[in-house]
């Protein structure tokens, strides 16, 4: 469902040239649970907004759902991108001028859906992350992990086949993230696949994969036996 | 050096009132090494800005180094806060459109350094933290991690008494978290006081004192024995 030949990511600055993926190749298959850990400037996020149909690569092919999308135009991987994948960005990136359930509803107003009907799979979202009480705060009026969540009920709204979460866990406490991993775990047993960055080991326990990525490199890949 | 009386803090939404701090009375004394942790919600951050000058009690008293803060203007609180505090935001809060070098040189800019120190002082900053190559990138150019750790150079350029740390290593891989920690324990060693935010076990490990917060009030405080 997700296949990477060879990927290379250069960011050009002017004098000094960015090699944040130094030739990826890596296959997810459908109904895979995804762990990508490495460190702090590895080259995670960029990996994932390539995958997400966010960027494209400055060499190298990528194909999802067998679809090589690495040259397509922006109009046609937006389409993709709005019905196929779920992405929770690492800096959550939700409108600051509308109330969360404003934010959560924003995927469903671009696949169409009427507008009671988004009213209302927007409530059953934000009480799933335990939000409940909290659906018409704007940003700045939640905390860091309320805005976490908030940016997690938008990017399942539609159900989407893929979702990338990139540290969806990182501002949360312990026990509100085993919530979402457990809804994460959800949606994984229901047949999807699921793609989540983590700095964290315990988080990683969920997936049935760790890759590990090291300055722009797959440095290993190994099954796991989830907890 | 830090004392709260009964600091109420209540976010009025027209319809509804957010009582997000409910009576937190807290003494923190010179050269302290304090965690604070407690669920997604409970106040924390909230808790950190009044701290840090950043906002005011609904009511209460703010005694710093023995100075009431709780009512004067704003100006005054800017002074106090330039001078006294070095904070590190949950969300970084860094400016955009200058890059990591400018956003660090920005307190001393204040201060009124003069120019070839705080460039060789910014620069010294961001060595620290592990951005050397990363200087002349904008906030859109670092990844979550690097943008952390420039949040967190530029919050302790000016070499501040108390140092107020929301959720430092948030985005960070262990061995980074702990470059970080190991920072601000050689700047709690050189006497000053530090107060960290964290859901991280680990990382509170590191402190002196944990106190936990749960809907709005201090449920336990408790010395440790740092790791
Ligand atoms: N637009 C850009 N221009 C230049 N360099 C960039 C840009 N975006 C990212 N980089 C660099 O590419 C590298 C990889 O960034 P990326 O955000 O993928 O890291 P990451 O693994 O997600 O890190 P973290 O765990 O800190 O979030 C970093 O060293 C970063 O400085
Ligand atoms: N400006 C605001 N208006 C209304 N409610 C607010 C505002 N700011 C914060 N809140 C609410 O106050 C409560 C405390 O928020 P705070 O940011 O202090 O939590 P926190 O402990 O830092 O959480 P986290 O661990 O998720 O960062 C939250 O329930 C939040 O929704
Ligand atoms: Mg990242
Ligand atoms: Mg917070």
């Amino acid at each position: 469902v997700i296949e990477l030949e060879n990927i290379i990511k250069d960011f050009n600055m002017g004098t000094i040239t960015v090699n944040a993926l130094r030739g990826i190749s890596l296959t997810v298959n459908k109904n895979e649970f995804v762990a990508l850990m490495g460190p702090s400037g590895s080259g995670k996020s960029t990996l994932m907004n390539i995958i997400g149909c966010l960027d494209t690569p400055t060499s190298g092919n990528y194909f999802i759902n067998g679809q090589n999308v690495s040259n397509i135009d922006d109009e046609k991987l937006a389409a993709i991108r709005n019905k196929e994948i779920g992405f929770i960005f690492q800096s959550f990136n939700l409108l600051s001028r509308q109330t969360a359930l404003e934010n959560v509803m924003l995927p469903q107003i671009y696949a169409g859906v009427p507008k009671t009907q988004r009213l209302l799979n927007a409530k059953n979202a934000l009480e799933k992350v335990g939000l409940a009480d909290r659906v018409d705060h704007k940003p700045n009026e939640l905390s860091g992990g309320q805005k976490q969540r908030v940016a997690t009920a938008r990017a399942l709204i539609n159900n989407p086949s893929i979702i990338l979460a990139d540290e969806p866990t990182g501002a949360l406490d312990t026990k509100t993230s085993l919530e979402i991993m457990k809804l994460l775990e959800e949606i994984h047993d229901a047949g999807n696949t699921v793609v989540i960055v983590t700095h964290e080991e315990d988080i990683a326990a969920h997936a049935h994969r760790i890759i590990r990525l090291v300055d722009g490199q797959i440095v290993s890949d190994k099954p796991n036996t989830p907890i």
